[in-house]
């Protein structure tokens, strides 16, 4: 099914959504701060 | 069936307010039945608000011991909790309104009052009591609820509260504990002062057979949208705030630790007890921020995986 | 979905059109449709078998602008244009179109001196104009112009007709990304569990430190 198949080539073509080195590090750098977050609630628990 | 609730009989709602069963039990009134709409409609205008409070009108019906809240209508005020009476500027519209409702045949009278806390919980302020009392003398039967867009949004549930006060000078029966929420430490004299004057009621939620299938349909259209957000990232003022305020508290906490230390000898059992609770209050307000923060991230890197990892 | 949704009945008017005429008779379809503001997809027409009768016949031309519209650009067109039937405006436009959608098939940010050499256009100005008024108003393309980079970031571009061999890399990427989310799925019904393990021996370990406590009151008692 031709409609089908253009459909699903639109949407692969979407992936991967975003691709960039600045959004790795600002992806890596919430990553940490969260990661820091839960260190230092756990260091509040103890 | 799940419509008959929203059958409005006027003769039995009338003859409710002549027998007015709440006058000898301030206690009368224990449920609350919002219903969707009105529920998207509040949380949309507290959401609307940013951090400035907004409040509005509720109409709907009562049912034994149930007020059910059919619809609500924003009023055009702000700032609710920086002055005595806020609903004076909004008495013409609420007028004006309620007329109008009547002509074009709605028949629910207004049955409460609602108004948003942004960022710090479901509770009534000592504005808010005072409020709620005057319009439980004049205007009752009467509800207040509260929402919280706010933290709504950091944990993923709307934050909901409806209360009524008790009557000046009376002393409430020892209420059963009701479910902790992190309180500001610049709010928290305010809560703690008026907590006892007003009651929860139990909230549940209905929807009549059109609602469902129009928040079907807005799901399938809307759900793009709440994939995309994060709270992590809408809500970082929030965030930031609540950890600051953390902060304050531990180190309040920390200081009354230190007065007492030689205290601690002869203080009787009592104060050691407080100061637990309130360190172990910090825990928990603590563990609630940690959870919510990882929550975030986890959608986060999901949808990282979901979406970034795959190549073509 | 939507362009999909809003072509499939002038690609069964067409196709219908095709089938019920043959020969030389079927170049002015083949221009109509190729021409038609809002037809982007054009593999149905080319499987009609009225169609595919042209090919080495002297309307053999037309079956090949058909095929260029269905798979090629405005490039591909210029370099064949001696072999080719001479395109009227709309047709031009619409390769226009096609062409960028071809370009956001392999990138998602498009820089404004390829678009202006693929396009044959000779401002920014002009280019810009041809995106938001010819792609993104015509729903064919969703993205931001970032006149700072130059570039046209493209969030959406709608499918064009299939190559031969694309439904090959297709599948494998449909594969790549259902293994991924399978993985994914079992991940987190692991860390559930772990979760819940943990949150078990937390609470046995909060038991008996508890009953120890009760036990060094009661031996001090």
């Amino acid at each position: 099914e031709n409609s089908l198949l253009r459909q699903v080539s639109s949407l692969l073509r979407r992936l991967p959504a975003i691709e960039s080195e600045k959004f790795q590090d600002d992806f890596l750098m919430e990553y940490n701060d969260t990661l820091l977050i839960t260190y230092l609630a756990m260091f509040t628990n103890c | 069936s799940s419509d008959a609730i929203f059958y409005y009989d006027e003769t039995a709602q009338a003859k409710f307010q002549q027998d007015r069963p709440w006058v000898n039990d301030p206690h009368y009134f224990r449920r609350v039945k919002i219903s969707a709409l009105a529920l998207l409609k509040m949380v949309v205008h507290a959401r609307s608000g940013g951090t400035i409070e907004v409040m509005g009108l509720m109409q709907g019906k009562t049912d034994g011991d149930a007020i059910i809240v059919m619809d609500a209508f924003a009023l055009p005020v702000e700032g609710t909790e920086t002055r005595v009476n806020a609903q004076a500027d909004a008495y013409e519209y609420m007028v004006d309104y309620s007329q109008t409702n009547k002509q074009a045949g709605r028949l629910e009278n207004v049955v409460g009052w609602y108004h948003s806390h942004p960022g710090y919980g479901c509770w009534l302020s000592g504005i808010d009591v005072s409020t709620q009392m005057l319009n439980q003398q004049f205007q009752e039967p009467f509800l207040a609820v509260v929402i919280d867009p706010t933290r709504t949004v950091s944990a993923g549930k709307v934050e909901v509260g409806a209360f009524r006060t008790y009557p000046e000078g009376y002393k409430p029966p020892d209420e059963p504990v009701s479910e902790y929420q992190t309180i500001p430490l610049n709010k928290i004299e305010d809560f703690g002062v008026h907590c006892k004057q007003y009651y929860a009621l139990d909230i549940t939620y209905f929807k009549s057979s059109l609602d469902c299938h129009l928040l079907d349909l807005l799901w399938n259209k809307y759900w793009v949208n709440t994939l995309s957000s994060s709270p992590l990232l809408g809500n970082g003022d929030y965030v930031a705030g609540q950890i600051s305020d953390l902060a304050d508290k531990l180190e309040q906490a920390e200081n009354q630790l230190a007065h007492s230390r030689f205290g601690l000898l002869i203080a009787p059992p009592q104060r050691k007890k407080e100061e637990e609770s309130q360190l172990a209050k910090i825990t928990r307000d603590s563990a609630k921020i940690t959870v919510e923060q990882v929550h975030g991230l986890m959608s986060q890197v999901i949808k990282d995986i979901l979406f970034n990892s795959i190549r073509r | 979905m939507d362009i999909e949704q809003k072509q499939a009945e002038l690609i069964d008017h067409f196709v219908k059109k095709a089938s019920a005429l043959k020969g030389t008779i079927l170049d002015p379809v083949i221009i109509e449709a190729t021409s038609h503001p809002s037809l982007f997809a054009f593999s149905e027409i080319l499987a009609v078998p009225s169609v595919v009768e042209l090919g080495g016949t002297e309307n053999s031309g037309y079956l090949d602008v058909l095929r260029l519209f269905a798979h090629g650009t405005w490039t591909d067109y210029k370099n064949n244009a001696g072999c080719l039937p001479e395109l009227i405006p709309d047709q031009v436009l619409k390769l226009k179109q096609l062409t960028v959608l071809t370009l956001a098939e392999t990138n998602k940010v498009l820089p404004y001196d390829q678009l202006m050499q693929e396009l044959d256009v000779t401002n920014v100005r002009e280019l810009e104009d041809f995106l938001i008024n010819e792609c993104m108003y015509a729903g064919i393309v969703r993205g931001k112009l970032d006149q700072l980079r130059r570039c046209f970031e493209v969030q959406f571009a709608a499918g064009r007709d299939l190559r031969p061999g694309q439904l090959g890399n297709m599948l494998q990427t449909l594969s790549n990304w259902l293994a991924t989310s399978e993985n994914l799925l079992v991940s987190i019904q692991e860390k559930i569990k772990w979760a819940d393990t943990m949150s078990e021996l937390d609470k046995k370990h909060r038991k008996d430190v508890e009953d120890r406590v009760e036990d060094v009151k009661k031996s001090l008692s």
